[in-house]
């Protein structure tokens, strides 16, 4: 008989593999339980091995790469315990052209069920919002909001 | 349920009172460097309960109120409003629609407001868990910071995931 | 008569007011020497006001701003202490487009006197480039460096 | 003195020869996310003389060596070359042109050559400080990293001017 946190874990591996494996179009990912002296769980290892590469230890990837990889560990999370909103800033800015669509095939298919605020300086990401608002400083020192698009 | 608008008053750089309608899906903030688009993400991180001030970019809870330009003068206070949509009354609230508000003075006393009254943090927060909200937490990613749940030791992941079961 | 690290910190300051000025078209920015009970110096501070906005402590700056205030502090410590090259990597990432624009100015400017390689992601700063490398992994997990832009 | 030329093999992504010409003012470096612009960066990095690990990121010195894909078996030795100009003889070296190589083997030994002899750390760093190349310093600035020396406290900020004087 499963724990709660043992059933949690297993909902965000499963969401964190199904993610990961989309924006990097293949590898494999998955979460490691790490035991005390008693055989209890004391903390959690994320394993991650990209397309065509072998396993690496996380501080060895690369800029986008770490991104991409927080990225579905954290829409895993939001998947299992789901708000009403999120707020993501500037989160694509690691990221190369195509993993931007990448994300943004995530995002739009996520924000079906959830709300997304995005801060962004992509024009990939612009084009995904159905609503789309620039903050200027005509005034100085002083943020005026503009609507761009509305849905 | 869903956030329909929020607003900001002498917040940081939201001077005169601005109006932010959301889309139920995907809503997309640009801007120019130092415009004011981290600044929003600020006043949604503090209007959820954040207490943290290196986490709302200040040293002290009075830097959150407009604090003056070349051109204007320094506010005495700061609000931020949230206005939710519970037509599917997901939330204990018998109002279709409710309005969150907190206040802060330059003397550093901050106040909550639900629906006009006043309210104390903990009925907010409250409020705001069985409406699924659970205060910043990971909800809320900021910027420069998609990376750090990577850097989190063994120990502080499985924290992370004691706080999702 | 003043110390060599008096000499220096005068020589970064000037640079480093000049440079910022320029990102920034306008503000001020400056150096604040800090001392110990027995007068002696003990740190330094940088002081910055953005044009038409008051003077902010550093961790309250925009990312935006925050990287091109650090890009002017650099770029005064280059000034005075030249190195043969210098390595950039993706310190565009924060930048708006129209600081990105002066930033490749800036990079032009002292590139007239010393290397600089950039690692970059950004169309405006690989315009200014004299040669540009395309690296790529055609071959899973192996890295192949492709000339793009000869001088 | 300016660098004429980057040569790289074995070196993390870097398997066969990878000779990279440099131009006297900018090269610009582009690709996809993971394809090896910042291991180069590294490669310059750990030539140059670093040694904190982290830096380079890697676990340990072995790291640096291709460690295998999928099609292709990890190799045994990494090396890197800096081939200078010299011409007008900044640097106390006879040769208009001088090459610095870096060798670093499974077993962690790691080898210095000037012109083709076997060389200490200190005498290519001494050659390198002649030139007016301090190790890393502050003339790499790695990714993410540009904000870094606005973090630094006062004591830092001036031991950074410290070294500079
Ligand atoms: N209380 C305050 N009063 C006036 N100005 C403030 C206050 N707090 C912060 N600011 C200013 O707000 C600006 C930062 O804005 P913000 O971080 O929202 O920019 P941004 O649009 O996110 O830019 P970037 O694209 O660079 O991230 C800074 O210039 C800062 O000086
Ligand atoms: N010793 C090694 N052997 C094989 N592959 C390695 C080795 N060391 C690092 N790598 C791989 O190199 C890749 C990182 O490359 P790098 O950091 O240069 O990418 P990048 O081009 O800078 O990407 P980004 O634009 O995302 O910053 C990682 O996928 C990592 O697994
Ligand atoms: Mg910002
Ligand atoms: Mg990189």
């Amino acid at each position: 008989i499963k724990s709660e946190f043992e059933k949690t874990l297993g909902e965000v591996e499963k969401n964190f593999a199904v993610f990961f494996k989309r924006m990097f179009m293949g590898g494999e990912a998955s979460i490691e339980k790490l035991y005390d002296e008693n055989g209890e769980v004391k903390g959690i290892e994320l394993n991650v091995r990209l397309p065509g590469k072998r396993k690496q230890s996380l501080p060895l990837l690369s800029g986008g790469e770490k991104t991409i990889t927080a990225l579905a560990f954290l829409f895993a999370l939001f998947k299992v315990k789901p708000s009403p909103f999120y707020v993501l800033d500037e989160v694509d800015a690691a990221l190369d052209e195509d993993n931007v669509v990448r994300f943004c095939e995530l995002l739009n298919e996520e924000a079906k069920t959830s709300q997304f605020i995005v801060i962004t300086h992509n024009k990939e990401t612009m084009q995904s919002a159905n609503i789309l608002y620039g903050v200027t400083m005509e005034e100085e020192g002083i943020s005026k909001v503009v609507s761009m698009k509305f849905a | 349920m869903y956030l329909e608008e929020i607003e900001l008053y002498g917040f940081k750089t939201f001077v005169s009172n601005t109006k932010v309608i959301l889309s139920k899906n995907i809503t997309a903030i640009i801007g120019p460097n130092g415009s004011g688009k981290s600044n929003m993400v600020d006043a949604i991180r503090w209007i959820l309960g954040e207490t943290k001030m290196t986490l709302l970019r200040a040293s002290e809870s009075s830097d959150l109120i407009f604090s003056g330009s070349n051109i204007k003068s320094p506010l005495s206070v700061a609000s931020v409003k949230m206005i939710f949509n519970n037509e599917e009354h997901t939330l204990p609230i018998k109002t279709p629609r409710f309005i969150i508000e907190r206040r802060i003075y330059r003397n550093k006393e901050s106040h909550y407001y639900l629906n006009g009254e006043e309210s104390s943090l903990q009925s907010v927060l409250s409020t705001f868990n069985s409406g699924g909200i659970f205060g910043a937490n990971f909800a809320i990613v900021g910027q420069g910071r998609v990376e750090e749940i990577l850097l989190a030791r063994p120990e502080e992941k499985k924290a992370i995931l004691d706080k999702v079961a």
